[in-house]
């Protein structure tokens, strides 16, 4: 299967929501996302990595407004579950190389990476799908990573 | 936008491999993906959640067989970026709930993670897209898992 890459999508509109130190047992997830639906925040990504020790971390993306309010109503549920702390960040974007084909290419996250690693651009966050790698950087790399990405996948005038 | 659950998707050809205490650096992810790609290592899913005091966890999926291999060549890669080891898991499985309109109703991630913990089942990664949210569960829970998201969902006889 060939690598087709479709173009690089950057989405200003994001500020992310940590809740630290969550306990890996049934049920936690359920109730910090149970409390955001019942706030009617809209969420984008979600990201949960393997915990160590017993414990670990879930972060999500809502709109660049609505991290604030997130952090708030989960403040309960922080108290409730033994997390450690709840944190809303702004002022990042979400950068993605959209296309198909990618899973079996690896090389396209590598590039990717290099290609940021080589802007100086820091990643905050990565998730994947089928036909997207997505990263979490900066609000103030956005432009620049963008244009690099573009040129080194050869996207110009896309 | 109205959300259209479609189904249910089970993939049981998963292992995972996560690089624990990366520092989070510009580079470092280019590095571990660079020499994976170099090893023909397909990937499926990446996730990397924020950093705490400097260091965050990479982990990665791929087919069943070949978490092993992957662990092995980013060794070297561990010692050169400072991280503090690398480990391969098998015995997983990544359930998906799969959708259109996913994005803008929260109560979906929601039901699904209280379907999985009302079945007790617990919840190892987390990543999600706009039509899917993916968790990754042991081996061993994938079967009930489908079948209670399916009843939770009515998604019967899909
Ligand atoms: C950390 C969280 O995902 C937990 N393992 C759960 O199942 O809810
Ligand atoms: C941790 C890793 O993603 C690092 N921040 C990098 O940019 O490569």
């Amino acid at each position: 299967e060939d690598v087709v890459i479709r173009g690089v999508a950057v989405d200003k509109n994001q500020a992310k929501v940590t809740i630290a130190g969550v306990p890996d047992k049934p049920g936690i997830a359920a109730q910090v996302f149970k409390t955001i639906a019942d706030a009617n925040i809209n969420i984008d990504v979600i990201v949960q990595n393997v915990s160590e020790k017993g414990f670990t971390d879930i972060s999500f993306t809502v709109g660049s407004t609505e991290a604030g309010k997130a952090a708030k109503v989960l403040q309960p549920v922080v108290k409730n579950i033994g997390a450690r702390e709840v944190t809303a960040t702004e002022g990042i974007a979400k950068l993605s190389v959209v296309g198909i084909g990618m899973r079996s290419h690896p090389g396209v996250a590598a590039k990717m990476f290099e290609t940021l690693a080589a802007t100086g651009i820091n990643i905050g966050m990565i998730s994947t799908s089928e036909i997207k790698i997505s990263v979490i950087i900066a609000l103030a790399d956005a432009e620049k990573a963008a244009r690099a990405i573009h040129d080194a996948f050869g996207l110009s005038g896309k």
